[in-house]
């Protein structure tokens, strides 16, 4: 029984405003810090390709299932995002070490030769991301103390 | 009749949290990991 | 007052020196090195030396990101490069907005935390001056992008795990909320969109409702959906949306889910609030509201054959609602009136004045809904309360024969038929998950309808049901099991009138839920 109640003037004008603002929306990149190595670029793809990620791949299960080469991917692009400390968390369950004297992830090649409380020393596996690549590192170094 | 709330691209049966992926008002998809600013130790910043 | 010359030439030097710091690889872990060189730099120009100083240096550094965005936007109206825009204002936004968590974060000694206070909310105040005078000056070419940039990164900035801003988070987040009460959509509506994507943001939502402990964040957290629903109401009321206001309702909608989801017992709480500046005729919006219910409560199914709902044990707890409805109810000469009729039954003139109290002078309605929804829930929790200290509960016996339903029934005599809409809506209102208010307004409902003079009385009861339950889900238990119990009881006689009967479909419809029940 509420019939229709007629807008006043200051109504209309929120009306007006708020059309002004339809034409400017805010895009979700806009609440997140800038992306400096990979941007959001929406690209539309056909409609039968999954619109959504899969379910829980905002899970540290899931980025275990992925590749090494993935993960060094999303640590080193996705900088400062849950991504990148997923991909961080699944790199140490597949036995790499962040060593932050470096910067770099390590990952034992060998028995060490030398072991002791402080470091251990022998042949080790390191990415490197200037190649892309997994390289061996002869008679490192490794120093506990920097280990994250 | 209103709308069919379950178009609006909430996953309403999910147990975890929504709000903690929620990426706007405006878009009916949940955030993805890479688009969450997380709290990672400075080391991680090499770039 | 104008700025001392020379005062927006150095700002600008130092906000251009500011960025190229931050930016730089030097700038250190939070741009902390940076800081510590450029306050020496804000020192020598003496721009803290006064307080007026500092609130002018801001204002200006706000204008000119605002400038900048302004000509950036103005190029991509060629470009359409929507990234380009960002590109080159983001860089300088995101600096400022560092510039302003390590001052707040930095002033005065960490035991004197209100002088970091006072900062930001100059700060915020400053933004949003130039905000509502850019919205004001600039009308429809207003652009929301500088301020939802600053507002998001400073708010996501002072949230960061530094245990200085943890200790006031509860008052960065007042600090916020003030602003955005400020900027609520009524007075800023061309930032409308920008305003609800910023209360909805998830850091936003996960301090204000989830991180603060004590639910202390609740209440400022509801008076921004206030300001939200006060903005829609005269536009949901006539129910023609255009586009920009349908997507706005939309988002809403998503909002609303979210916290249905997450944080059902805060709807609750504050359903009765959101009740009042929700429109009647905004059926699914107020249903996803009244559908909330505690997460440790499991609801039996409505079509429990032989639910007996007075059985239930929740069913004897009042809900919380944090608010004073009492006062609500006004003029103070009403109220007494009201009390003493209620105690009393005196003065007898009380009912008959009723309907002239709760008219409104309120241009677009005829009646003072927030006073009709105050007097019923008021009326039915002191009719709650009366019943309880005799001992009894409420039930279809026990709720009749008291002052309180005479009040009801008069109500339900005297209005007229929007009158009577709006007071129906208002009991229908409190038809939610089992608890005391619940279980005594589906009896007053039923015992209105049991007891109406007139079938029109008895078809109005039914309409404001039946139009809560052909809306699209979520439905309110409580509303469920009253519907239910109205056409399984064969007291009410329900399927014998004649309104039942007004049209095929209707009848099909209550046939179908005959069946459902049976």
């Amino acid at each position: 029984p509420l019939g229709p109640v007629p807008l006043q003037d200051e109504h209309i004008y929120q009306l007006t405003m708020g059309k002004a603002g339809f034409r400017h929306l805010p895009y979700p990149s806009d609440s997140e810090r800038i992306r400096v190595h990979l941007p959001r670029k929406p690209c539309p793809t056909p409609s039968y390709y999954p619109q959504l990620p899969p379910m829980h791949a905002d899970t540290v299960e899931f980025f275990q299932r992925l590749s090494t080469e993935t993960l060094f991917f999303i640590f080193y692009y996705m900088e400062g995002t849950k991504a990148q400390y997923l991909a961080a968390k699944a790199l140490k369950k597949q036995s790499w070490r962040f060593h932050t004297k470096y910067m770099m992830w390590f990952q034992r090649h060998e028995e060490p030769k030398t072991i002791n409380e402080d470091y251990e020393q022998g042949t080790y596996i390191y990415f490197d991301y200037e190649k892309w690549g997994q390289r061996k590192k002869e008679g490192f170094t490794f120093e506990y103390r920097y280990l994250e | 009749p209103g709308i069919d709330l379950t178009t609006l691209g909430l996953n309403l049966n999910s147990p975890e949290n929504l709000y903690s992926t929620f990426q706007s008002p405006w878009v009916d998809i949940p955030c993805r990991p890479q688009d969450i600013d997380f709290h990672v130790p400075s080391e991680y910043l090499t770039n | 007052i104008e700025d001392p010359p020379g005062l927006p030439e150095k700002t600008e030097y130092l906000l251009r020196e500011w960025v190229n710091m931050y930016h730089s690889p030097a700038a250190g872990r939070d741009s902390t090195k940076a800081f510590s060189l450029f306050v020496q730099q804000m020192h020598q120009q003496g721009i803290l030396k006064t307080d007026d100083l500092i609130t002018r240096f801001f204002r200006l550094c706000t204008e000119m990101c605002v400038d900048l965005c302004y000509r950036a936007l103005s190029e991509q109206a060629q470009t359409q490069n929507v990234a380009m825009t960002r590109n080159k204002c983001f860089p300088t936004l995101d600096a400022f907005v560092r510039l302003i968590m390590l001052l707040v974060k930095h002033s005065g000694d960490n035991s004197n935390t209100n002088t970091k206070i006072n900062l930001l909310n100059k700060v915020l105040g400053i933004v949003a001056g130039v905000l509502l005078q850019d919205h004001e000056v600039r009308g429809e070419e207003f652009q929301q992008l500088p301020y939802h940039r600053i507002f998001i990164m400073l708010f996501i900035d002072l949230n960061g795990p530094e245990h200085v801003l943890e200790v006031i988070n509860f008052q960065i987040l007042t600090a916020f909320c003030n602003t955005y009460h400020v900027l609520r959509p009524t007075k800023a509506p061309a930032f409308m969109f920008a305003w609800l994507e910023l209360i909805s943001h998830r850091v936003f939502i996960g301090r204000m409702l989830s991180l603060t402990p004590q639910q202390r964040g609740w209440g400022m957290y509801a008076q921004l959906l206030i300001d939200l629903f006060k903005f829609l109401y005269p536009f949901l009321r006539n129910a023609e949306l255009t586009q920009p206001i349908h997507f706005l309702y939309k988002g809403t909608l998503r909002v609303l889910l979210v916290l249905l989801h997450d944080f059902p017992e805060f709807l609750c709480d504050y359903h009765y609030a959101f009740c009042d500046v929700i429109p009647p005729n905004y059926i699914q919006m107020r249903n996803l509201i009244l559908s909330a219910f505690p997460r440790n409560m499991r609801l039996p199914d409505p079509f429990t054959p032989n639910l007996k709902v007075d059985m239930l044990p929740e069913i004897q707890h009042a809900p919380r609602i944090p608010l004073n409805f009492a006062n609500m109810i006004t003029p103070n000469s009403f109220k007494i009136d009201l009390d003493s009729y209620l105690k009393t039954r005196s003065p007898v003139t009380f009912l008959s004045d009723l309907r002239i109290s709760l008219q409104s002078k309120e241009p677009g309605s005829r009646y003072n809904i927030p006073l009709m929804n105050a007097l019923v829930l008021y009326v039915g929790t002191q009719a709650i309360t009366h019943i309880h200290t005799k001992g009894l509960t409420p039930s279809m016996s026990t709720i009749a024969h008291s002052s309180h339903m005479d009040i009801f029934q008069n109500l339900a005599v005297d209005l007229d038929t929007e009158g009577r809409y709006l007071f129906l809506t208002s009991i229908a209102n409190q038809l939610r998950y089992p608890n005391s208010h619940t279980h005594y307004f589906s009896c007053t409902l039923l015992y209105l309808f049991a007891e109406a003079n007139t079938e029109a009385i008895q078809e109005q009861i039914t309409r404001v049901l039946l139009e809560r339950l052909i809306v699209n889900r979520p439905h309110p238990w409580g509303l469920l099991i009253t519907f239910i119990e109205l056409i399984k009881n064969p007291q009410f006689k329900f399927m014998n009138h004649e309104f039942v009967h007004c049209a095929p479909e209707i009848e099909k419809l209550f046939e179908s839920v005959v069946r459902s029940c049976v």
